[in-house]
């Protein structure tokens, strides 16, 4: 059983999309997989067809029940069903927003998520977290309850400069908190190889930081395919399953689960 | 003089591309201003060349110095001058990402980057506060430091479902804070009328929201030139001067300036 987290504080990169799209590809391999939503924007949980505000239990009930230690709400009782039989989804709403405040003065405030997930660990092959944009306590608590780290990075300039900043917290995470965390590897998104920016920014990352980290051999393509799919409440593997996104996200399935065996 | 708060917490919609371009287009027209870069990633410090790690004074040492309340540091002690005797830039570093936290316990912590901006206000005729990916407090006191907002929004799916969370925040900051606060406009992004998608988006987007909200007129193509003008740590409008690009924003500017006037 692998957690693995799926952050990078800089927006927009394609943490969402990577992360119900890793989903069905294991899915495809026959892996149990729960997908946690862990951002209040609640795209993950928008991408699956399912209306946030229609929710009256979300992962942030969970997280109140053990912040208040009652034991009142349990992982179980948010989990929904998706139309693949293999993924289950934890979602949220607006309301984890508030969570970051409400971890503030909490005793191992960073390890609430661990313990959210503890109860079902063993009912999956996956749980993926899809991670909000920062670097706050929300983020900690991801990175503390993972076993593995996928850095999605779009390619270009901005995103690149964000990895310096992400690689000390999770460097600070692993020393403090979680000393079994590795980094899965950087997963190029929105690349775009007919652009010299696009190739230029994938070399100077590899160069900067390739001999530390993983770079995934294979690179997502941008496509309007991608923007299509959460409209539809599909991952692009069902939208387009021909497409060179969908054969791209089935190789990068094929990488995790050649590192992870 | 107008603050004007440059926000969306959906990640990569163009927040930071908007706050420079913007920036250099009023200064096209003559116009003093304050960028202030409210993101602890520092794209916008990054943006405008100015490495974020070489800076030993940020705007955060000024709330800091707010909150305690001891005057030691002011907005002019950290803000630096650009290539353009018309743009002045108060820049952020990742001590930003402390802000949140530091705010909690703090007095009107809402208010803290008002009482910041204060002391300049009388000497720029605009002042642009570029944000960070997200709802929590840091974006609210943006919210109440403004007169008004400006949203830019990618044209899909996501970034449009994620415009129903921001509008009740910024209603919220207006009942209760701001009561001045308007909403300047939403301006599409990385617009591709070529695709149907991105015209579907913003079909739906005006009939949803727009008699409410101002749509601008102007929309902003995608291009990879928005992508290599940060790496030269140039806005649009001197990266790609000819541009459909920096012509979009040139047109942005004198909608925001017949708004304004
Ligand atoms: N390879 C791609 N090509 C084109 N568009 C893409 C691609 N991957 C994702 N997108 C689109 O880009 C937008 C941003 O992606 P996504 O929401 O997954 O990023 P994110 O990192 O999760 O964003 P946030 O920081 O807001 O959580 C979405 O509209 C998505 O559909
Ligand atoms: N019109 C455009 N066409 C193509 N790329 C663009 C366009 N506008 C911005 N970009 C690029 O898209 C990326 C995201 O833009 P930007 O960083 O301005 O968004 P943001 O909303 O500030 O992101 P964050 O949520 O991380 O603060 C950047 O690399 C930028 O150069
Ligand atoms: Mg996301
Ligand atoms: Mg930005």
């Amino acid at each position: 059983m692998t957690v693995i987290c799926i952050t990078n504080q800089k927006g927009g990169v394609g943490k969402t999309t990577t992360a119900a799209a890793l989903a069905q590809g294991l899915s495809e391999h026959n892996k149990r997989v729960l997908l946690v939503d862990w951002d209040s924007q609640a795209s993950l949980t928008v991408s699956l067809g399912v209306n946030p505000d229609n929710l009256s239990l979300t992962c942030y009930d969970v997280l109140t029940s053990i912040i208040k230690n009652n034991g009142r709400i349990s992982i179980r009782d948010v989990t929904l069903k998706t139309g693949n039989p293999n993924i289950d989804l934890v979602p949220a709403n607006i309301e984890l927003s508030q969570a970051q405040l409400d971890l503030v003065n909490v005793l191992t405030r960073e390890l609430v998520l661990k313990e959210m997930l503890q109860p079902v660990r063993k009912e999956y092959d996956y749980i993926l977290v899809d991670c909000l944009p920062s670097l706050g306590l929300l983020n900690v608590n991801a990175l503390s309850a993972a076993d593995s780290v996928l850095i999605p990075l779009q390619s270009d300039f901005l995103a690149m400069k964000g990895l310096a900043l992400l690689l000390p917290t999770i460097i600070r995470v692993q020393e403090r908190i979680n000393p079994s965390l590795e980094i899965l590897g950087i997963l190029f998104t929105m690349t775009n190889t007919r652009t010299l920016h696009s190739r230029e920014v994938i070399e100077v990352t590899k160069r900067a930081f390739g001999d530390r980290i993983k770079v995934f051999d294979t690179t997502i393509p941008v496509s309007v395919r991608f923007k299509e799919a959460p409209a539809a409440g599909m991952t692009i593997l069902t939208y387009a399953p021909k497409s060179d996104g969908a054969e791209a996200y089935r190789l990068v399935t094929e990488e995790v689960l050649h590192e992870k065996s």
